[in-house]
């Protein structure tokens, strides 16, 4: 369901240059659970945000679901995201003047779902994170793990094909992020979402199929963990 | 050097009333290496906000390095945290307009620091934390771990007395958090920086000298870990 070839990312700095991405051959099958670990600066974010369409590689290809988008015109990126991926960034990117329920519900104006089946749908994306009961709480009345969570129930509530996470249970605690990633399993198993998590926590990446390690952008590594 | 006496927080959010911190007795000696664990909202950044002089209390009292700051005009608070506090917050909040140099000299700013000064002594704390080859870069173009070590640095450059992180390795993988929190204890040891890190990670928190719990607002539990 996702293809990378050579894909490359090169930031230019002054005289300077950084190989966020270094010629990276990935690919994933449709259905997948896989994990993607590395040290810091490594180039996980960037893997993430080329696969779903946020920028652009320098150089390489992407294909997702069956379209080379890599040759697409910058927009047509935005619907081509928004019929198929789901995203969790690393910093979360809440509207702040929108409240939990609001934010969640953003998706499905967007797919045009109507008022009353976007309330009904966006309700029980949060209550199936835990945050039933925070729906009109705006970003600065919540915790950082609750902001966390009301960008994880965003992502999944359009059941999109492809839900790419960078570091969805960074601000959870254990007993919340083992809640989180049965959530993603559940999606996963009953509703063959294909899911992509970027995470620094071995407990999470342990219960994935598959973990991709990147070291200075470049696949050095790869691992099926057992299965419990 | 932090004394907290039934310390609560109450939000009020139209009928309904959120106890974000329900009474808390708090002691914290010169010189200790604390950690506050507990679940998704159970107020520990409220707690650390509270201690910081970020925000106050709705009753209750907290008195930091002998001054009793829940009885000052709201004024002199600013003053009392930049001469007593070095703060990592949980979403790092760095200025996206100044490099990373810029942001971690600011607190040597304000505290009048000539600038060849200035200059040497953030570059020193952004080698601490493996920075060193992004001092020119800014937010928007530094990974998310990279922007946690940014704040970091920030927050220990000015030596305070007391150093209170929100989830200061949330985003930083095993490496990386090891190295951070081996720089917190060199603070801790040599410099007697008081820490206290609020934190998810079950292995930061064991390489405190004592850890507490958080649940609902309140403290239930406390621990001393075995000392490696
Ligand atoms: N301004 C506010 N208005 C209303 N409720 C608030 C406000 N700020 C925080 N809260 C609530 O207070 C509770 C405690 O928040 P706090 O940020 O201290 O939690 P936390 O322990 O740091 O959680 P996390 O681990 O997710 O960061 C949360 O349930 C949150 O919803
Ligand atoms: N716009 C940019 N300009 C210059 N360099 C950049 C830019 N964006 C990212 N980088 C650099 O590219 C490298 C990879 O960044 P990326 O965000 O992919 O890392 P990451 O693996 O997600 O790290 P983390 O675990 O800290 O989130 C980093 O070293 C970063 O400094
Ligand atoms: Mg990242
Ligand atoms: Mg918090």
């Amino acid at each position: 369901i996702v293809e990378t070839v050579e894909l490359t990312k090169i930031y230019k700095m002054g005289p300077s240059e950084i190989r966020a991405l270094d010629g990276v051959n990935l690919a994933i099958e449709k259905g997948e659970f896989l994990s993607v670990m590395g040290r810091s600066g490594s180039g996980k974010s960037t893997l993430l945000n080329l696969i779903g369409c946020l920028d652009r590689p320098t150089s390489g290809t992407v294909i997702l679901d069956g379209v080379e988008v890599t040759r697409l015109p910058k927009g047509k990126l935005p619907q081509i995201r928004r019929e198929k991926v789901g995203f969790v960034f690393q910093q979360f990117n809440l509207i702040p003047t929108l409240t939990a329920l609001e934010n969640v519900e953003l998706p499905l104006r967007y797919a045009g779902v109507s008022s009353g089946e976007r309330r009904r749908r966006a309700k029980e994306a949060l209550e199936q994170v835990g945050l039933g009961d925070r729906l009109g709480h705006r970003p600065m009345e919540l915790s950082g793990g609750e902001c966390q969570r009301i960008a994880i129930a965003r992502a999944i509530v359009n059941r999109p094909a492809i839900l790419l996470a960078d570091e969805p249970t960074g601000e959870l605690d254990t007993h919340t992020a083992a809640e989180i990633i049965d959530l993603m399993h559940e999606l996963n198993r009953e509703a063959g979402v294909t899911v992509v998590i970027v995470t620094h926590d071995p407990l999470v990446a342990s219960r994935t199929d598959r973990i991709i390690y990147l070291s200075d952008g470049r696949i050095v590594r790869e691992e099926k963990p057992p299965t419990t």
